[in-house]
């Protein structure tokens, strides 16, 4: 389903090159679940850019379902990114002049479906992450660990059949951190593919596969069941 | 050294009313090193802000180093800031048109420094945690555990007597996170007090202390060498 081959991504600064990918070949199946892990700085962040969409690379080729997404334009991209992929950001990307129940609304109009639609979907979601008594607060109104869940639940708003979550409990305590994992472990149970940025062992432990990046490459695989 | 009594905040939301802190009594000893630990959304960043004269409480009373804070205006609250607190926000709160030394520099300048004393002093801490070869990025060019090891360079460069760290190894992969455990280690050993939230056990077993919160409460408190 996600092949990359060779990919590259570099940063021109002046005079220097960052290579934040340094040659990057993998491929995860249909329903898998991977822990991506690695030091600070490795490149786990710039890999899932790329994966979900966001970012292309500087060289080396991306099939995803098929399809080669160099070959796509940004309007192409922007589609498969709304119906099949779910981002969680590190540092969330919430839009902070919008309610929470409007941050996960969002996709859903995009997507096309009406206002009752939107506000029911959007406010199931937020009950899975346990923010019910939220939704009419504003990011800035909510604790970190909250922001995160929002951004969580819109990443899944859209019944997305790729979850690429960066950092996904880096803000919550360990008892919420669980009930995410338990959540996308259902999730991945019912089909849907997940790659997971983490720094956490036990986080990692809900995976069926692991990697560790070093300075843009990949340092080691780790399969399992 | 720092004596909180009955603190509360309080948020009005229409016809609600979000304890955020419903009635915090504590103090920390001069050279004692805390973690404060408790379910998203239980009041922890709140407490922090308040300790680090960011924020005011509803009511109750704050003593810092024989002053009650709430008898001093905006321009003191600064002052002491600047002078004696370091503060490592959950969300970094770079300055994103600064690069990485600037947004190091700048406490350094306020505090009087002169140019090429700021500079070397940028320096020092941006080594201690290992970002000498990021200087001239921008935080939108780092990686996630990058900007937060600017906040807490950053926290570090007034040399502060009191450290308060929100999450500071949130986005930091284990090996990275036990390097400014061990830099906030021998900061106390230095006799410096810090007051750090964290999620993760281990981080928290640097501390000498430990106190869990709940829905805006202590619920325990554990004392230790
Ligand atoms: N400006 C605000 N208006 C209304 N409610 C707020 C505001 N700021 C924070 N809150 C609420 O106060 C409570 C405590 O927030 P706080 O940020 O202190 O939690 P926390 O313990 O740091 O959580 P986390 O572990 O998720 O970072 C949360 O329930 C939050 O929704
Ligand atoms: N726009 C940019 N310009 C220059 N360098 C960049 C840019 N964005 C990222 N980098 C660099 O690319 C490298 C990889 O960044 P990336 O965000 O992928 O790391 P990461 O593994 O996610 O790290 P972390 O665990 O700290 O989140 C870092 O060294 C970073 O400084
Ligand atoms: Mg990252
Ligand atoms: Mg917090």
């Amino acid at each position: 389903i996600v092949q990359i081959t060779d990919v590259t991504k570099h940063y021109r600064m002046g005079s220097e090159v960052v290579r934040a990918l340094d040659g990057i070949t993998l491929s995860f199946e249909q329903g898998s679940f991977w822990a991506i892990m690695g030091p600070s700085g490795s490149g786990k962040s710039t890999l899932l850019n790329i994966l979900g969409c966001l970012d292309r690379p500087t060289s080396g080729k991306y099939i995803l379902a098929s399809k080669d997404v160099a070959q796509l334009d940004d309007d192409e991209l922007s589609d498969i990114r709304l119906k099949h992929i779910g981002f969680i950001f590190q540092s969330f990307n919430l839009i902070p002049q919008l309610t929470v129940r409007q941050n996960v609304e969002l996709p859903l109009f995009y997507l096309g479906n009406d206002e009752q639609t939107s506000a029911e979907k959007a406010r199931k979601t937020l009950d899975l992450v346990e923010l019910s008594d939220r939704l009419d607060h504003k990011p800035t109104e909510l604790s970190g660990g909250q922001q995160q869940r929002v951004a969580i639940a819109r990443s899944l708003a859209n019944d997305p059949d790729f979850i690429l979550a960066d950092e996904p409990t880096g803000n919550l305590d360990t008892a919420t951190g669980q009930q995410i994992m338990d959540l996308l472990g259902a999730l991945n149970r019912q089909g849907k593919t997940i790659l997971m940025v983490t720094h956490e062992k036990e986080i990692a432990e809900h995976a069926g596969h692991s990697l560790h990046m070093r300075d843009g490459k990949i340092e080691s695989i780790r399969g399992g069941t």
